[in-house]
């Protein structure tokens, strides 16, 4: 078989003005995976790699950079699969992780648990060693501009994220 | 939402998916992303998959599973990925995009929304797009 990460930015509406940057920023993180294949890494390695890069890039709606709820607020999900064992790893909820892929990954790899959600996933990430980082770290302007759009009544936040039909 | 999905040189697989959410949602909503099957899938029998779009409807048509269901059936990593999003699209009016790779490398970046970001990297060479029908390479 031939070795290949492939990444995603997420599907939707994508301003003309991000999409150059945003090429960038998954061609950097399929860089960055690969970057682990080729180092005779595994698939889990690469992908949790990969995926970081793109959390931490804040173009994109995970991570630094994610949407806000209605309260304004940061709540992240997340998700890792192992296709050897078919064990997974899942966070959901999530406030104050920078890297809400790397603490599924420990879901996975340290607790007989799928998911994890919310206060529970944060203390598990305490007792991981994993730093906290402030709220304010993970939220862009963009996203809080778009937050703002969305808070009038006859706002459709959907429709705003996901764009007309392809 | 982001992800990725791998094939490693002893043909295991694996997915990872990361969001944010949608925007201005509920306090407490959880959407696909965490969910085994919907947000993403891996199997080294058939393949692996990590998806993006509207999480309600992915949640319905357990999107990551079902396309895998039809890669089971015989079809290609692409071939399946459109079935399950055109499944997706008819059945309940969703959206969105998905990565998909079988055990053997061969992989597949296809949307049914407006635009996807993706990118794949395989053989030195790296791919990637935004727009539909978008399909540029460069060297590693």
């Amino acid at each position: 078989m031939l070795p290949v990460v492939v990444v995603h930015g997420g599907a939707g509406h994508c301003p003309k003005e991000r999409s150059e940057s945003a090429k960038k920023g998954v061609c950097a993180a399929a860089r960055a995976g690969y970057e682990v294949l080729r180092g005779g890494g595994g698939s889990m390695d690469a992908v949790v790699e990969a995926v970081t890069q793109l959390e931490n890039n804040s173009l994109f709606n995970a991570g630094c950079g994610s949407v806000l709820n209605i309260k304004g607020d940061v709540e992240m999900d997340a998700l890792v699969m192992d296709g050897q064992t078919l064990a997974s790893g899942a966070v959901a909820a999530v406030r104050n992780i920078a890297n809400p892929v790397q603490l599924s990954r420990l879901v996975m790899d340290k607790t007989s648990h799928v998911c994890l959600t919310a206060g529970g996933a944060q203390q598990f990430a305490e007792s991981m060693g994993v730093p906290l980082v402030q709220q304010e770290s993970l939220i862009t302007d963009y996203a809080r501009m778009r937050w703002r759009q969305n808070l009038a009544p006859e706002a459709n936040p959907v429709e705003c994220q996901m764009g007309k039909m392809g | 939402t982001v992800g990725a999905v791998a094939v490693d040189v002893h043909g295991n697989v694996a997915s990872a998916t990361s969001t944010g959410g949608i925007l201005n949602k509920m306090e407490g909503r959880v959407g696909d992303t965490p969910c085994v099957g919907c947000g993403g899938y891996a199997d080294n029998r058939v393949g692996a998959v990590s998806t993006t779009g509207y999480g309600e409807a992915i949640m319905k048509v357990t999107l990551a599973r079902l396309i895998l269901f039809h890669m089971e059936q015989g079809q290609s990593a692409e071939a399946a990925s459109d079935s399950a999003l055109a499944y997706m699209k008819s059945r309940v009016e969703g959206l969105g995009g998905v990565v998909t790779v079988d055990p053997q490398g061969h992989w597949a970046a296809r949307f049914s929304s407006a635009q996807m970001c993706w990118a794949a990297a395989q053989e030195d060479v790296l791919h990637y797009g935004v727009y539909a029908g978008e399909h540029l390479t460069e060297n590693i």
